[in-house]
């Protein structure tokens, strides 16, 4: 696992919205973001999860803190339209992502990933993953544990 | 945000387990990935979102059709020490992902995939996103439509 991964990547100046209750149903997703393209704010991550029973569900969304209450100023005009329950909205986070290619056939990847944070007790808030990355947001105020932690982790350390 | 879009990716062989009520707290995330690993079970996506108010959250993640009963039994040995409420899973799902470099600085490319889906009638299940990929699972049975959609939607129709 460790040759797989060749770098850890991180982003301290996103901020995180969460949408809670969504209606779980087509449309929803577009007009959230047609409401937030409209406004030109450039989404990063994006996580949605499976509804339990196919009725509500949460999405969350990073934007740079520099647009985070633009953001939540636009979506509180869906409020009604969308009928979601709350937005909760956080930037004191950062984003690290583990990255190397193959590590989709490597399942041990993940497993030292978040193995690393938990041994430094630290909570995992969201993860998202793609063919070469798996991405993690945490508190901000852990990202220098947590960078160091996961280079000693898959052995990317710096020589000397 | 057109030209953004190079191709749109897809897979039909993937199968959905979403872990309902997890304890939100370190070492939840590596207890789960840790006996997947040991079962050698390789994982494509894992989706989780931010929890409402630091207690349980959800975790999905998606594995190869073939794997699927194995991980739910993997899984189910865990459930004293995770304490989970309950294993979801479903194998009618497919991936579709839009693929494009530079489309974080595009919020409209979000608005346009989820856009074309809902007047498509198809509902999104998951969501996850990646520097250069938006991917959404939906049901199997919408994927030639979703394809054909989507590829009209970012011009990316091969002439006649
Ligand atoms: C929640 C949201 O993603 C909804 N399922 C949609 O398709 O728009
Ligand atoms: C739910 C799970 O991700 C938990 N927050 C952890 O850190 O392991």
């Amino acid at each position: 696992e460790k040759q797989v991964v060749t770098s850890i990547a991180y982003s301290t100046n996103e901020a995180k919205v969460t949408l809670i209750g969504l209606t779980d149903c087509p449309g929803v997703a577009a007009a959230i973001f047609e409401s937030l393209a409209k406004a030109a704010i450039n989404v990063d991550m994006i996580v949605q999860n499976v509804s339990q029973n196919g009725d509500f569900t949460d999405l969350t969304f990073t934007v740079n803190s520099s647009n985070l209450n633009l953001a939540c100023k636009m979506l509180n005009v869906l409020k009604k339209d969308l009928g979601y329950v709350d937005i909760i909205s956080n930037a004191m986070v950062c984003k690290i992502s583990v990255v190397g290619v193959g590590m989709r056939s490597q399942p041990g990847v993940a497993k030292i990933m978040f193995h690393t944070l938990a041994k430094c007790g630290i909570n995992i808030q969201l993860i998202t993953t793609s063919e070469i990355r798996i991405s993690v947001l945490i508190s901000s105020k852990y990202l220098d544990l947590a960078l160091q932690a996961l280079h000693t982790a898959y052995g990317l350390d710096t020589d000397g």
